[in-house]
């Protein structure tokens, strides 16, 4: 999932 | 989201008013490299592809928006003000971009998640978020005065970066429990680049002096 790439840091 | 993580967004806001301040009311961006900060640029252009593509929290839409923004906003002032543009330190500011983008760019192709554009661009724009800040500390060493703002927001940049660091300790433990090497291995060689200027700062703090960083 995207949070787990971190995707959801900018 | 945690504690470190907020801290450290915050702190990433506080760089960009540090220098939007230095720029706008002292109306000189001396000692600032325009290399750097159109490197990050294409850093905010390239990573946040995913504003048109996915659901982003109204926090994501507008600090994205904001950094997009704010760092085409500090190109064309340090490119095109009549006032600011004639204070850039050009003569020293001479690291080659595409040195560092061309690397960047190959390395992303072998080493991503998945082979799409969005991805590639993705890990491009980590792997160039942590090499970006080094046109800016060669042009610091070879500055012979470091005005308070300049020193300030390069310092900002660094602990923002540690306090990303924090927060993936934090996140690691608690939400995770998986490695992810390709933000992490580039924001601790982002960090990494910050040792030294720390070291220098915080003495020019301690002992009250202007901060000078040796050649």
């Amino acid at each position: 999932s995207s949070t787990s790439d971190l995707k959801d840091e900018l | 989201m945690n504690l470190f993580r907020l801290l450290g967004d915050m702190t990433h806001l506080l760089c960009i008013v540090v220098l939007l301040l230095k720029i706008r009311t002292r109306k000189s961006c001396a000692g600032i490299s325009l290399k750097t900060q159109e490197l990050y640029v294409i850093v905010f252009l390239t990573r946040y592809l995913d504003l048109f593509t996915m659901y982003n929290s109204l926090y994501q839409i507008v600090m994205k928006l904001v950094f997009v923004g704010t760092s085409i906003g500090i190109v064309w002032y340090m490119r095109y003000h009549k006032v600011v543009k004639q204070t850039y330190s050009k003569n020293e500011d001479t690291f080659r971009h595409y040195f560092l983008i061309l690397p960047c760019f190959v390395l992303a192709l072998f080493v991503h998640l998945d082979f799409t554009v969005v991805e590639v661009l993705w890990s491009f724009s980590l792997y160039l978020e942590a090499v970006a800040i080094l046109p800016q500390l060669v042009l610091l060493q070879r500055s012979r005065n470091i005005d308070t703002l300049t020193g300030d927001y390069v310092f900002l940049l660094g602990v923002y970066r540690v306090l990303y660091l924090l927060n993936w300790v934090y996140r690691f433990f608690m939400e995770i429990h998986q490695i992810r090497w390709i933000p992490w291995v580039s924001g601790f060689i982002q960090t990494a680049l910050y040792a030294d200027f720390f070291y220098y700062y915080i003495k020019s703090w301690k002992n009250r002096e202007k901060l000078k960083l040796p050649a």
